[in-house]
């Protein structure tokens, strides 16, 4: 799959932590995710949906993220985690 | 791990909405309607009730929003996120459902372009009584919009979501009073536009001409005579509003809807609010939609259990009357408390019958008393009947002719009989023209 643009990218992470997939980004450090806790989260998203776990920010996936849907989180919030 | 279910104690939950989507075709009525049957769905198989209030108390309040609403799910414009609901708790916004209002909401549309009202609020209402998102690709709770589940009216969940709200609520015993087949007919719907059905006349309508009422009271300057789960409303004037009754739980809402007839109604002089008496228990309403907290018990009032056959406020000294059996109780609604000395022998209006069906004060000063098919006036500061009473409550109020019964066959409309074609001569005693409105 062609690699994701860096505006779907930050769409996806964002996306992700805004539905439960990913921490929320600490807003002092506005930190980037680790590749692969951003592949873990983007799988998770995958199972919920429906889609095949690729973990891959493929077109089926982002067209999901850009579904009409509810603004609950899909899974508890993961609290946010702090620099040691 | 999931968060530990949060679901509510109660289980009469009441509901607003607040604020209504704008510029959207569809109208409050509409918008009321599809949220009574998404919250219904949930109702119908579990132990839950809902009811519509007014007041700002409400457990569920529902609000059509823009962008950032002062809560943590800010709205995102057309698509995106399109509604959220906040799961049961003790915080004070448990329950409360928000919709986008930047969305083009749709009821029973084709246009695939908008977001079916009805789908999306059975979803936020699964959250409000506390279920969370589902991966499960049927279940109405999985996080992504399906477009339209069908009609609400004959909409049903899917299995896997009813056993999710029974691990929470437990299975409904009794069939929900909003499933009954002979329940209050729900909120109106717009019809589908391609099969208008025509909604044959009730059976169970009461006739106006030969019935005794189980209760009368001014409201708002407006004679009310209830029969049953239906009444007829007078004009300040006397003027019969229409011919067809109305029915009680479509108009004073909050009632529950089993509730086949009422004993007693009268409007409280100090605040205006009207109370609905039936056996042991009584609501209180402002304007036409009970309050938060209600019914209470008549003990409120120091009445028996029991309850009471007629209550009036008598103009002469703003005290509240209530009649059971041969007795009456003189109530200060100042104080409230009842007076002492009562209960009290009846009548305590010479000519009065000492058993009532209903009282009533009129904006003539006078006092009504309301027994079978018959009425006895008593004049402002007296204390006895009138003379030349009692008289006729269906010629002198309803606008019946003299031992007018129920036509067979007909829906008993004042001059039934007229032949297709002759012009109708039935009149009133006075000899005004009647005319019914039919819609």
């Amino acid at each position: 799959a062609p690699a994701p643009s860096a505006e779907d990218l930050s769409l996806g992470v964002d996306w992700l932590s805004r539905f439960g997939y990913l921490p929320p980004a600490d807003p002092t450090t506005g930190q980037l995710q680790a590749p692969e806790e951003l592949s873990k989260a983007i799988a998770a998203m995958q199972r919920f949906g429906g889609l095949e776990a690729t973990g891959v920010l493929d077109e089926a996936t982002l067209a999901l993220m850009k579904t009409p849907r509810c603004s609950l989180p899909d899974l508890p919030m993961a609290p946010a985690r702090r620099r040691r | 791990q999931a968060p530990a279910p949060t679901k509510w104690n109660k289980r009469n939950l009441s509901w607003r909405v607040r604020t209504f989507p704008r510029d959207s075709p569809l109208g409050r009525d509409t918008v009321r309607a599809l949220m009574h049957y998404a919250l219904k769905v949930w109702s119908d198989i579990t132990p839950l009730n809902f009811h519509e209030v007014a007041g700002s108390q409400a457990d569920i309040q529902i609000d059509f929003s823009t962008a950032d609403h002062n809560d943590r799910y800010p709205f995102d414009g057309p698509g995106g996120a399109v509604a959220h609901a906040f799961l049961p708790g003790d915080h004070h916004t448990a329950g409360d459902t928000h919709f986008d209002n930047d969305e083009s909401w749709t009821f029973r549309s084709p246009d695939a372009h908008g977001i079916d009202l009805f789908a999306v609020a059975v979803h936020e209402f699964g959250h409000a009584i506390g279920l969370g998102h589902v991966a499960a690709p049927r279940s109405v709770m999985q996080p992504y919009y399906q477009g339209p589940v069908g009609d609400p009216l004959h909409y049903g969940l899917p299995y896997e979501d009813r056993v999710r709200v029974w691990q929470l609520y437990g299975v409904r015993e009794s069939v929900s009073p909003t499933a009954q087949p002979d329940a209050e007919e729900p909120p109106l719907l717009p019809e589908p536009p391609n099969n208008r059905s025509s909604t044959p006349p009730r059976k169970d309508v009461p006739h106006r001409c030969s019935t005794h009422f189980d209760a009368v009271a001014q409201i708002r300057g407006e004679a009310f005579f209830f029969k049953g789960r239906y009444f007829w409303r007078l004009t300040r004037d006397r003027q019969l509003v229409s011919l067809q009754p109305a029915q009680v739980h479509r108009f004073w809402r909050g009632l529950p809807l089993q509730l086949d007839r009422v004993d007693a109604v009268y409007e409280r002089t100090s605040d205006h609010r009207i109370v609905f008496f039936k056996g042991d228990r009584y609501w209180l309403f402002k304007d036409n939609n009970v309050e938060e907290g209600f019914p209470r018990p008549v003990s409120d009032f120091g009445l028996p259990p029991g309850g009471v056959d007629a209550a009036f406020s008598w103009a002469h000294n703003d005290k509240t009357y209530f009649f059971k059996d041969q007795l009456y109780w003189r109530y200060d609604e100042h104080t409230r408390r009842m007076d002492p000395g009562h209960p009290a022998q009846s009548p305590l209006w010479r000519g009065v019958p000492s058993v009532l069906d209903a009282a009533m004060r009129w904006s003539d000063g006078a006092a009504y008393f309301f027994r079978g098919q018959e009425y006895w006036k008593v004049l402002d500061g007296e204390l006895a009947v009138a003379p030349g009473y009692p008289q006729s409550t269906a010629r002198d109020w309803l606008v019946c002719r003299d031992l007018q019964a129920a036509p067979e066959g007909t829906d008993g409309q004042a001059g039934a009989h007229a032949r297709p074609g002759q012009r109708d001569q039935s009149r009133s005693e006075d000899g005004y023209q009647v005319c019914s409105c039919s819609s």
